[in-house]
């Protein structure tokens, strides 16, 4: 059976929410290491990694592999029930076909409890290489949010190019084009503001803004995000989030001009 | 217009 007790369903909340819009029903594959989560959207052109690991719980317990097969629109209409401060614990009987939530608030002795109905989920696995990245950019998530909002009023697309000058996202449309360039900076009183880039070798890749925005829905998350390029393979979008969990977005790029 | 490519072409079925 799986018991996993989370201090604040904040945490839970933010990350459905931040993949709603992406995915629709998805597997919660929860085992001894914490609970994993990998779906792509309708196009196959975006995956979404999540994993939370048992040492985001307390307790946590996982006698064998569940998987959870969740809607996930049910599922934001139960979490929507669970105040962000609420303890949350998720409960599963093994080979269940209901997983429950349990919302507790702190101080008011409030209990709530919802069973949400399991769905046989049959998604295939993708395998996702280790890659060796050419550059890794870690920025505040807040400004990625806001170059790809802003760079995505003119195009559809937008080249992110690394070079040891820095990183240049660039887009041209039918009213004309813009680009903004990063350097690496070093914010000494707020290290949550730094642009660190590393870079082993030049690397210029072209990618959907519509699904970079959607990804910045996870902003939220972590003050940080961190994009990690080579060429010819998918960009990782990577918010960090606490006991090395994390909320992993792969995109694949766009060819040819 | 550049063409998207799919997570087919770079990650595989496992």
């Amino acid at each position: 059976m799986l018991e996993a007790r989370l201090e604040q369903a904040n945490l839970l909340k933010k990350v459905v929410d931040a993949i709603k819009d992406l995915v629709q029903d998805c597997n919660f594959d929860c085992n001894d290491s914490g609970i994993a989560l990998q779906a792509m959207d309708n196009s196959h052109v975006a995956l979404v990694s999540m994993m939370l690991k048992s040492e985001s719980f307390s307790p946590f317990r996982c006698d064998r592999n569940i998987a959870l097969g969740i809607n996930l629109t049910s599922l934001t209409k139960v979490l929507r029930c669970a105040a962000n401060e609420d303890i949350l614990t998720l409960k599963a009987e093994d080979a269940p076909d209901v997983v429950n939530l349990v919302f507790e608030s702190a101080e008011s002795d409030r209990l709530s409890e919802y069973d949400i109905k399991l769905m046989d989920i049959d998604q295939e696995h993708l395998g996702i290489p280790e890659t060796e990245y050419a550059a890794t950019i870690s920025m505040p998530s807040a400004e990625f949010q806001k170059i790809c909002r802003d760079l995505m009023a003119l195009s559809e697309s937008v080249s992110i190019e690394c070079t040891k000058e820095g990183v240049k996202f660039a887009c041209s449309g039918d009213i004309g084009s813009g680009s903004v360039t990063l350097r690496s900076h070093t914010n000494v009183e707020k290290p949550q503001l730094n642009v660190e880039i590393d870079l082993s070798e030049p690397v210029a890749l072209t990618f959907s803004l519509k699904y970079l925005v959607n990804f910045c829905k996870a902003s939220g998350l972590s003050e940080q995000v961190r994009l990690c390029l080579s060429n010819e393979v998918p960009l990782l979008v990577e918010y960090a989030l606490s006991n090395n969990s994390y909320l992993r977005f792969y995109l694949a790029p766009k060819i040819g001009d | 217009a550049p063409f998207q490519t799919d997570l087919y072409n770079y990650f595989i079925k496992s």
